[in-house]
């Protein structure tokens, strides 16, 4: 079984124009083991 | 079941009768021990012949990874046969022989058995093992309380389940297109559902970058209200910090922990059900599986929380085939399938009130993968 995550999160104009958003950031990697509670993502305000 | 109930007894009345009785009670009680239930030789049967594959493929794909190897997509001929298999009727077959009630002596050794299998943690379950009546109930069992920490941090969200991370990343463009493997794509749409608002978000978002203006509010009166409660931040948001579009996508191994829960405070707004084949999920299958996660039946939960869009697909397979809703016990998933060739419209249902749905907290237990 799978679970499929889309969500929006927030990015940073400039960083979008450059063509690499991302205030939003991914703290996983791939093939790495995930527990439920544990933080996949984050950002800043 | 009914009759490992007859024999239990007649065994506990040979035990305590003894006297002259005993030896001819003994011999039988004896022979009696040793029938165990067809379904349970089976399952112990499957097990073990699921643990060596499981050691195989673990150790080939580890060593892939070693040696930097990234997955390719590659259809073969065991995919194409597994079409022709009647998945459901197994997934479903397989559930029943799960679901017997197994006695209660045997029950600690099946479900240790089934840990080592598959490296489960028996440390972490709800219960003593005794209370679970059969592999179905133990495999989606609840936690003991304190053994996951859920992420306080409010700029966080949190893995809505136990699991390996295969992908992630963010969508854009028109098209949304997730990773299936290397060389394969699908798009979010097709996952969510054509009635999802997300390609809408997306289409704006890719307005949004190119600096285009655009009119959002002439279609709204065509919408439903839960079009509108989506649409409706994203509209008063214009001139606020630009939202993107990620993903990420999570297997959930036999062994694992098979609950679902909500990775942020949300409100649902609207779920669907999508019936469809019940391919494994594997990393195998997604590799030689066209257009797997798209194809196997889910159910998907759509709806908001405060950075806009949010949708979760639980995405079922042959063994772990129907999904069960906390929040909506009555829909039931993983049925005969009244359509063979056509592929049904996914079942729709909008979560009441209106425009408020049903509200969600980080952590909270929103589904179960069930056996069969």
């Amino acid at each position: 079984s799978t679970v499929v995550l889309v969500f929006q999160a927030p990015i940073s104009k400039a960083a979008s124009e450059k063509g690499n958003s991302s205030e939003f950031k991914f703290c996983v990697k791939r093939g790495e083991r995930i527990r439920m509670g544990e933080a996949l993502g984050k950002w800043h305000e | 079941t009914t009759f490992l109930r007859k024999v239990q007894p007649t065994q506990a009345r040979a035990y305590a009768g003894g006297g002259g009785a005993s030896g001819s009670n003994g011999s039988r009680s004896e022979g009696n021990s040793f029938l165990v239930p067809g379904a349970t030789v089976a399952t112990i049967l499957m097990l073990g012949a699921l643990h060596a594959r499981h050691i195989y493929e673990d150790k080939k794909i580890e060593e892939a990874r070693e040696k930097g190897v990234e997955l390719e997509f590659h259809p073969d001929v065991k995919a194409s046969f597994l079409r022709l298999l009647p998945l459901r009727s197994i997934s479903r077959l397989w559930g029943s022989l799960t679901s017997v009630e197994l006695p209660i002596w045997l029950r600690p050794y099946m479900y240790k058995a089934w840990a080592r299998a598959f490296h489960s943690n028996l440390e972490e379950v709800g219960l003593p093992l005794e209370e679970y009546a059969s592999l179905r109930e133990f495999f989606v069992h609840t936690l003991k309380e304190g053994s996951r920490t859920i992420d306080s941090d409010p700029y966080c969200l949190v893995s809505p389940v136990d699991g390996i991370v295969l992908r992630f990343g963010e969508l854009r463009g028109t098209g949304a297109m997730i990773e299936q493997v290397k060389g394969f794509s699908y798009s979010a749409s097709s996952l969510l559902g054509a009635s999802s608002f997300l390609p809408m978000i997306t289409a704006e978002y890719a307005r949004e970058e190119n600096g285009e203006e655009e009119n959002t509010l002439r279609d709204e009166t065509k919408r439903s209200w839960w079009r509108i409660s989506l649409a409706s931040p994203k509209v008063r948001e214009m001139a606020s910090p630009m939202k993107g579009l990620f993903y990420c996508v999570i297997y959930l191994k036999p062994g694992d922990y098979h609950r679902v829960h909500s990775p942020v405070d949300w409100n649902v707004l609207v779920r669907r059900h999508f019936t469809g084949h019940l391919f494994p999920m594997n990393e195998r299958a997604a590799r030689t599986i066209r257009n797997l996660y798209i194809e196997n039946e889910r159910v998907v939960l759509e709806g908001q929380w405060r950075e806009g869009f949010i949708a979760l697909a639980a995405i079922g397979a042959t063994n772990i085939g129907s999904i069960e809703l906390y929040m909506e016990p009555t829909l039931r998933t993983n049925q005969p399938r009244k359509k063979l060739l056509h592929p049904l419209p996914p079942d729709e249902r909008v979560y009441e009130p209106e425009g408020i749905g049903i509200m969600l907290k980080k952590g909270d237990e929103i589904a179960g993968f069930n056996m069969g």
